[in-house]
């Protein structure tokens, strides 16, 4: 494995996006690993509907809240095209499903896989250049203030509260890292991302992990 | 407007209040920095007009899902890659 490795570098991750006063961060890291896969595999980087997720997966509560594990499944067994977010734009609260016709553009999953990888730090790093981007469920009580640097401590795992995606790591300095997506705007932590102490399951990074393939 | 302007002003409050409770927060959790520039750091940022039960409300609303351990028996190369 390389000692750093990042999915921004091969162009593959759409830009930090901002959930606003909606609890819809499950659906933003469901959508971004499957914006990462479908660029990956058609060669494309488009933004997709989040809103579309928030709408129309039945089985989580919208902005109120959901599971991406949960919002994979309903993907997969739906077979749900999601279209472009141009076309189906955020709006920051839970709406009436729109539905499209099926001759429309629109990216559907084959399938998808989620795991408890903790203690399994190391074999994340492989799957994520195997997969892409991973969708994680992590403890984000003090990232209310967080500025920058990586995440050792005041974090717990077993309290999951918030979805984001890993894009990378970093293993070449003194500490090694996780370079982690948020979807809390550019002008949170480090342009929209945050920075995870790879090793020691920090804020239960490796507890619920997804991926989705195309 | 009399209704309105003592709304707003009882909203400024709060939100001074949850100021001065983010900085005494704050300064407990770089109190732990090594100031090495590597341990986070934390600092007054858009979410420091919140409480931490209301930002908890809005913002940490993923709900987990019970997931298989992951072991060596599942072969990543078996599945359809991206």
């Amino acid at each position: 494995l390389p000692a750093k490795f990042d999915w921004r570098d091969k162009g593959i991750v759409t830009k930090v996006r901002n959930q606003g006063v909606c609890g819809g961060c499950w659906a933003f890291s469901v959508v971004g690993i499957i914006e990462s896969v479908h660029a990956i595999k058609r060669n494309v980087l488009e933004e997709l509907s989040v809103q579309q997720v928030i709408d129309c997966s039945y089985i989580n509560s919208g902005c109120r809240g959901g599971s991406p594990v949960g919002a994979l499944g309903w993907i997969n067994q739906t077979r749900v095209k999601l279209v472009r977010d141009s076309e189906y734009h955020f709006q920051a609260e839970t709406g009436l499903c729109r539905y499209f016709s099926r001759a429309d553009f629109g990216v559907s999953i084959k399938g998808y896989a989620a795991y408890d990888l903790s203690d399994q730090e190391d074999k994340m790093k492989k799957l994520l250049l195997e997969w892409g981007p991973l969708a994680v469920v992590v403890d984000a009580a003090s990232w209310q203030d967080y500025l920058g640097g990586i995440i050792q401590y005041h974090c717990s795992s077993g309290e999951p509260n918030h979805a984001v995606l890993i894009t990378g790591y970093d293993t070449t300095g003194s500490i090694p890292f996780w370079i982690v997506k948020n979807s809390w705007g550019p002008a949170w932590g480090i342009d929209g991302y945050v920075r995870i102490k790879i090793g020691s399951n920090v804020c239960g990074i490796a507890d619920e992990v997804s991926a989705a393939f195309l | 407007s009399f209704s309105r302007h003592f709304r707003s002003s009882q909203q400024e409050e709060k939100e001074e209040a949850a100021k001065w409770e983010s900085i005494l927060r704050i300064r407990r959790l770089n109190s732990l920095s090594n100031g090495d520039n590597t341990t986070a750091f934390y600092g007054m940022n858009q979410f420091s007009h919140l409480f931490p039960e209301e930002f908890r409300a809005i913002y940490l609303q993923s709900k987990s899902s019970k997931v298989p351990k992951f072991t060596p028996e599942v072969r990543v190369e078996e599945i359809d890659k991206p």
